[in-house]
Parts: structure tokens; C-alpha cells; sequence
């Protein structure tokens, strides 16, 4: 007799948190400090504000021969804050964020931070605690708090707030959860690397429980532009967000509602639009769900996933880092002899503007291996894990770097970078991103542009030599 | 200023459809077929039923320059059914299942259905249409609905039902979605003949949009046996789930506790273990849930999980292929020279016992190759994307075949088969399985015992040859 039921989305993600990046103490307390750093930077850069995020891991118990050892992570930044009435859902129910707008940030899910809250309160039972204030509050705001797992609803263990007696904003959170620190020590110290290599205007310190300090100093305060919310490109509506849509617009008939709710669309485009699928200008939106208007509903959705004649999606909206910024981190993480960059021009999948930039490092003191190394980013996110089936891989995998004038082994560093207001990764541990045509042709158009300049500069390199030793 | 909201966990998967495997329209008709497929097996062999499997998909309108074409899926089974009462829930909830429970299925998310009913909804906006019987009711009931996605709740469209004529017990389900059928169809028909390999018990017709049908008959009544529903192992609690199991006992004292909620603990056992960490056997279990009780409910949890005297987790409740289907399966598919199968012990991770199955078809008919081909399963599933990452891959990439006597390019197949009452899957798409240390070297073992076996084979056949040419 089978036993039908419901799950909490909490339990869902407690239950399956190998899902969410989990799998093991090695990767839970690396995707714990990933989750509070891109936080972090997303409180921080994505609003003009420079970051200064500072990371600390303490042992708090010593492992024995049956279980992990416990940590204690602590990440501040300065960043924007929560609001003191948001603070409790934000960090206390699975599937609630302010970063479910159409825009670039790093994360998307809403899920990150309670991740490593389930998995902390499986394997300690400590409660988060959590340290904000926003930069025009008087107020320093404190919460420490439980995950309801069964109703997936903040329980808050003690709050309460202090007068600001500086001008300090942003947030701190900690968390004590089982880890295995010594074997996940080289990924995470490489993933703060990584992230300052393309975020020079950050000031990191991360301090280990070892009581090594890793310092990355701010080395320029020029920041790339913030991203900006867009509204959503007609190409990627399907029926199910175009029903959405309509049952909240204010607007009263099809001609404002296509101008209104979408990017980029004009009257003189809109009535060509509506003309062309034979809908009347006038109409009220709301006709669209009316029973039995199931019909015109797909007509309208159709047309606008169809229509050639829209601008195509706005790209800037999007933050990509900068072919300056990625030479010049480039050129510090590795003393390169020839380094270069590329942002390339946006383009646009299911509605959705992105940007692929890369770079090339090339000889210096890099160190010659079998195929290059690869550094992958999504939305300034560094991505350390799944390499194998991720897209950037395969693009660069697939290239005869001989054609280049690189012989194997080859001492050669490619970074690629998508920037887009929805990356389309495999899993919520946002580790490797998923089969989309468009980005496989971009990335390999990418690396092939700076990879012809690399072939000038080898060619031209040896043709000097060979006139030397004349 | 910062837009902060929750969001359903329907509107969650439609909005990143990517993440449960409909990345494209390719993978999108791919992984529908799969969904239905893998709910019609878990209501038939997984109740002693034998299966038998129709699916037929029909082209409904063709594509255009713009958009895919649409498909009409329908999988037919002779399974238990769904109960009248549930079958909304079951097909237009997400996170609603029977499959909740410790037992080994195809199953585990409550999100599979769904997620392929969300895709048909956001590409042709119809609603799913389910017909289903269970063996002991006199009706044949029948639902037309559609998933409110904000709500995440079933709206029924139609519905009513008939009194039954025959004695037929079983599910129909339509779908209706844009596909990629030209694309998926090598795919698809693959995944078919990897499913009817191992399940030489199941009858399976499939009729694709050219109107061609692949018939995989029965070829044996000889079924592994079902699986069972164990009760949880003391070394898979975390803090939270004990929590849980506390909240809802209906035991009065830990003694009882130990005994009733947990499998294999018999009153001795029990009596040491609570002796081994302080604990009262007469105290009440809801003691652990008092308020300022948080240590003594860590004390229990990190005993539970780390006493060394509870016996390994039951094995019995497990359904494994077995060496003999296996054997048979891939002697029908591949027409090999020489094929072996194994069935190891079980093992645990986590307090989930597994089981790795393994088997191998060497030479024949086999096509030659540079590595071999892999043949993957989980919980009986064929898979076929993500192979670069899976473990299984890892380990048979890994293994140096000269070492027995094998050269390249050789005619080898492997087969890998992973049973537990928890497969830790990457993602919601079911793919490929996660880094869990216990099953790599499980799965090494297998492989390794089998090649072995091959190596003899091959040694003895090569001193016969040379005796022979001598
Ligand atoms: N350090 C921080 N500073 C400011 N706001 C924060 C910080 N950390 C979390 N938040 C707020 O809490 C919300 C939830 O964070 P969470 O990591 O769970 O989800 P997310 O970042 O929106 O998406 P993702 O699951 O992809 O990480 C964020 O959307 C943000 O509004
Ligand atoms: N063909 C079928 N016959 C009987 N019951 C079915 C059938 N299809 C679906 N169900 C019921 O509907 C429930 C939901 O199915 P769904 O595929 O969404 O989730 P699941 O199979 O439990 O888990 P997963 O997400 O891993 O597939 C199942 O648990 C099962 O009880
Ligand atoms: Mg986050
Ligand atoms: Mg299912």
C-alpha cells in the first residue's frame, strides 16, 4: 500500500543535500564558504560598493576516528545588508531572495545560504548567527536562528539590536558545521584566488585554522559598472510566465501592455507585432486568461517568442569584468609572457543577454602541462568542480592548439567567463553549466579570436628567434 | 533597493528547467519519455507486477523555421495505478510522492512527472491527461489538469470516470510538448534498449512519429524480487532526522525507541548502546525535543552515528539485477564471445546499504573501440548523459586494461549497476551519481573482479591459439 505525501522544499534540499553541493564534508565546508562569499560580493560590487569581505575558519572540535571535525565559518562584508524585517525569512526559508529579478548577480536560487544552514544544523545542531545593518539604519541588527525543516519557516533562538555608534554597513554570518578542512584547504584557498584574480578592486582576508592569513590587497579602486534590472525579452517568454504576466499587469490594453512589460519595445513596434498575429491593439490584456481564450493565449506567446522584428535583448544591463581587468589578474596570478583579453559582443539565448569574455595567458612562469588549464567563471563566480562535462571544456578541449603554434606540453592558461542575467547551470551547486548552443558557439568563437593573436605573437616570436641565430 | 520574495517550488523548477534535465528541446522530450517510463517500471516490478510498457510518441504539429514541433507522449502500464483520491497530488503537486519512504525505487524525488507536465505547460500550454486503475477498484478513473504554478497545486480541468469491463489495472499518461524528436530519437531508442537489457521480464513497445515500433518482448517470467521498505540504520541519522522520528514516536522510552524505530537493533544491543553514552533506557524519547535539551539530542545523534556495535545495514530489502540477467541481457544485445556478471556483497554510506552489480561482454561481435563502452545504471535506470563526471567512469577510465590482456582498441563493454535505498545523484535529472567514496571503491572492486576473470579467459585463449599454430 503505497504511502502518498508532501514534502517541505527544506526537507526536500536537508534530505538530497547532494544536490545543493553536499556530498561530503570535503564539499560542504568548501560550498559553505562559497554560498557566504558570493553573498558577499553580490552585497557588495553589484551595488557600487567596494568590497572588503573577510573570511575566518576556526576548528571548534578536533575530529576523531568516527566523525568529521567541527568548523566554525565566519564571513563579514560590508556590504548593503539585510532589512531587519527581511533578515529571518532571507536566512530561515528555503526559496526566498531578493535576486529573483532579471538580473546579473551571482546568485539566483535562493537556496545557497540556508544550504549550508540545513547542513550545518544536520551535523551540529548550532543555530546561525547572523550580524546586519543596512547603510541608512541607526540600527546594528543581530538573529540567531533554526530552519523549521518541516515548514520551512525561520525559528528565531534570540534577537535584538544595538545603536551603530560608526558608519559600519553590511553583514556577518556564522555558521558551525562538520567539515574536512585539511582535505578541502588547496580547493577553497584556489577558489578565493580565483576570485580575486577577477576582482582586484576586493579586498579579501581569509583566515584558516591554522592561523595562516591569505591577504589580497585592493590594487585599483575601478569597478566594473553594477548590473542593472532589466525587464524580460519577448523572446524568452513561454505561455505559463506570459499568464503571469498578464494576471498582474496594470495596464489596460495590449499596445501598453507590450511597451510596458517588456525591454526595448516601442509603439510603432508593438502595432506591427499585434497586426502581424492579428490582435487587436485595444484589447485588454486580461482577455489573454479568460476561460476559453486558452487559444490566444498561445497565438500571443507564440508570436512573441517568434516575432524577428525585436530589438535584440539588451546587453547593458550585464557586468562583465573587462578585458583590463582579466590581463591585468591574468598577468599577477601567473607573471605570464603574454597575456590577453576579450569581451565579446552580447548576444541572447531564450531571451536571455549574455556576454563571453576570455583570456589567454601564455609562457612566463607557467608551467607547461598536457592540455591548458582551464578557469572557468560564471557571473564572476569561479567554478572549480565538474569540469569535464562543463561547455567551456568541451570548446576548449576540442581545439588543435597545434594550429596555434602551441606544441604540447603547452604552458598556456584559458579563463572563460559567461556573464548573463540567467546562467543556465547543471545543478543548484553551480558548478558546470548545461548544453546551450548559442554559448558553445560563443566560447569557441572566444577562445579561437585570442588564440589567433597568441599564434601572430608565437609565429612572430620565432621568426625573431630564427633571424638571431643567424 | 532590494525586491525580496519567496517563490514556489513549481514556479522554482519551471523557471529553471535546466536543472531537473529540460535544457533543450532535445533533452526536454528525452527526459518526458524517461519520467513516464521510470513511473510505469516502479508500478509494475517493483510490486511483483510484470511490466508491460507502451509508449508511442505522435508528432502534432510540425515544426516551423522558429519554433520545435509538438509531440504527443503517451506511456501506458499495467501497474498498480494511482488511488482516485491521490492522482491529482501525485501528478500536479511537486514534491508529492509514495516514494518518500527507505526503499530501493526508480523514484525518489517526487518532481519527475511534474516537471515534464511543467515543460508541456510553458510550450503548449495543454494539460496533462491521466488515466489510472487501481487492481482492486471496479472504476477506471480519468483526470484532465493543469499545475497552478504560484500555488503549486493541481487545477482539474476534467475529470470522471467509468466502471471498469475488464480487469485491466494500470496508468495512461498524455503529454503534450515542443521536442526535438529528429535529435533525441537515437537517444531515446538507446535508452529503451538499455532499460529492456536488464529487465528481460518487461514487455515494451514503442511507437515513434514514422509510425516504426520496437518491440522488446518478454523472453522470461523470472523476476528479481521486489524491493522492500526498511526502516532507518542508526548510521544515516543526522540531528535533524532524529528530531523528527523523536517528534513523532509513539514509544515511551528510549529502549523502546531503539527497538521499534530503527532496523536491526534487538533489546542487548540496544540496552549497550544507550549504556555506552549516558542515556536512561526508561527515559522518555520526547525528552530529547525539550527546550535547553540541544546536547543531549547531539549526544544521541553522534552515538547513533558513530557506535560500532549496531549490525551493518539489511541487504535484503534491496532488488539487485542479478548475475544471471545480467548475463543474458548483454549475451541478447552484443553477441559477445564471452560475458560475465557479478553481484557483490552489500555495503553502506551514509546507513543506505547498496549494492554494486557489474558485467562485462568481451569480443564477438563487439565493434572495436579506444576505451570501452559504458553501460551505467542506478536503481535499475539506464544513463546516458554526464558520463565524463560519473564515478563509474572515473574508476573504469582509470583501470589499465593491459594489465589484463586487453589492447587497444578493444571489444569491451562494461556494465555498472548501483542499487540502494538512496542513489546519490549529481542532480533532479538523474545522470550521473556524486562522489561518495564508499561506492567508488565498491564499484573498482566490481570491475576489477570481473576483468580478472576476463584475463584468464584471455591467457587461456591465447596458449590454446599458440599451441594450436605450433
Ligand atoms: N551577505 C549578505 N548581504 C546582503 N544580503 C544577503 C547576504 N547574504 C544573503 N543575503 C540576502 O539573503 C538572500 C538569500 O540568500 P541565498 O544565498 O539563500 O539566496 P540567493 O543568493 O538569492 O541565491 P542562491 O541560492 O543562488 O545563492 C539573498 O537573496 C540576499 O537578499
Ligand atoms: N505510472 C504510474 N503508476 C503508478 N503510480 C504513478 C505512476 N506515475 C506516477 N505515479 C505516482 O505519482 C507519484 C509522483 O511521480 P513523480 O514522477 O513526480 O515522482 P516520483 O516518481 O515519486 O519521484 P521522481 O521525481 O524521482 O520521479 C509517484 O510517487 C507515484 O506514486
Ligand atoms: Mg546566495
Ligand atoms: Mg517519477
Amino acid at each position: 500500500q503505497e504511502k502518498y505525501r508532501e514534502m517541505s522544499i527544506a526537507e526536500f534540499f536537508a534530505k538530497n543535500k547532494e544536490l545543493a553541493g553536499f556530498s561530503n564534508p570535503t564539499r560542504a565546508i568548501y560550498q559553505t564558504v562559497r554560498e557566504l562569499v558570493e553573498n558577499s560580493l553580490d552585497a557588495t560590487d553589484s551595488h557600487n560598493v567596494l568590497p572588503e569581505v573577510k573570511i575566518s575558519i576556526k576548528e571548534v572540535e578536533a575530529a576523531t576516528d568516527d566523525k568529521p571535525a567541527k568548523y566554525e565559518v565566519a564571513v563579514e562584508d560590508n556590504g548593503i545588508g539585510v532589512p531587519p524585517n527581511e533578515i529571518a525569512n532571507a536566512f530561515g526559508k528555503v526559496l526566498y531572495s531578493s535576486k529573483y529579478v532579471i538580473r546579473q548577480t551571482r546568485g539566483m536560487y535562493g537556496l545557497g545560504v540556508k544550504a549550508a544552514i540545513l547542513y550545518s544544523q544536520m551535523t551540529t545542531g548550532q543555530p546561525v548567527f547572523i550580524v546586519s545593518s543596512t547603510d541608512s539604519s541607526d540600527n546594528i541588527y543581530y538573529k540567531k536562528l533554526l530552519i523549521d525543516i518541516k515548514k520551512n519557516e525561520p525559528v528565531i533562538i534570540e534577537e535584538g539590536q544595538l545603536l551603530k555608534r560608526s558608519n559600519w554597513h553590511g553583514t556577518k554570518v556564522y555558521l558551525t558545521l562538520e567539515g574536512d578542512w585539511v582535505r578541502a584547504k588547496q580547493k577553497i584557498i584556489e577558489y578565493i584566488k580565483r576570485t580575486a584574480l577577477i576582482a582586484p578592486y576586493a579586498e579579501i582576508i581569509f583566515e584558516t585554522p591554522e592561523n595562516e592569513i591569505y591577504y589580497f590587497p585592493r590594487v585599483t579602486k575601478k569597478m566594473p559598472k553594477p548590473p542593472s534590472e532589466a525587464k524580460p525579452h519577448p523572446h524568452g517568454i513561454d505561455i505559463e510566465q506570459l499568464k503571469a504576466m498578464v494576471s498582474f499587469t496594470k495596464t489596460k490594453t495590449m499596445l501598453e501592455f507590450m511597451v510596458e512589460e517588456f525591454q526595448s519595445i516601442g509603439e510603432i513596434t508593438a502595432r506591427k507585432f499585434l497586426e502581424s498575429i492579428g490582435i487587436d491593439p485595444n484589447m485588454n490584456p486580461k482577455m489573454l486568461i479568460e476561460k476559453g481564450n486558452s487559444k490566444l493565449l498561445q497565438v500571443v506567446a507564440t508570436g512573441l517568442r517568434t516575432y524577428k522584428n525585436f530589438r535584440p535583448p539588451r546587453s547593458d544591463y550585464l557586468s562583465p569584468i573587462g578585458e583590463e581587468l582579466i590581463e591585468v589578474g591574468l598577468k599577477r596570478l601567473f607573471n605570464a609572457e603574454w597575456v590577453k583579453a576579450i569581451t565579446r559582443q552580447a548576444r541572447a539565448y531564450e531571451g536571455h543577454p549574455f556576454i563571453v569574455e576570455a583570456g589567454i595567458a601564455y609562457g612566463g612562469n607557467i608551467i607547461p602541462t598536457e592540455e591548458p588549464v582551464l578557469l572557468r567563471y560564471a557571473n564572476k563566480i569561479p567554478l572549480l568542480y565538474e569540469e569535464r562535462e562543463d561547455v567551456s571544456y568541451k570548446v576548449v578541449s576540442s581545439i588543435n592548439w597545434k594550429l596555434y603554434n602551441i606544441e604540447e606540453p603547452m604552458p598556456l592558461v584559458v579563463l572563460v567567463h559567461v556573464a548573463s542575467t540567467k546562467v543556465p547551470y547543471k545543478g543548484v551547486g553551480k558548478e558546470s553549466l548545461s548544453e546551450v548552443q548559442e554559448l558553445e558557439s560563443e566560447i569557441k568563437n572566444a577562445v579561437q579570436e585570442i588564440a589567433r593573436s597568441l599564434r601572430l605573437y608565437i609565429s612572430k616570436k620565432n621568426s625573431e628567434r630564427t633571424l638571431r641565430e643567424k
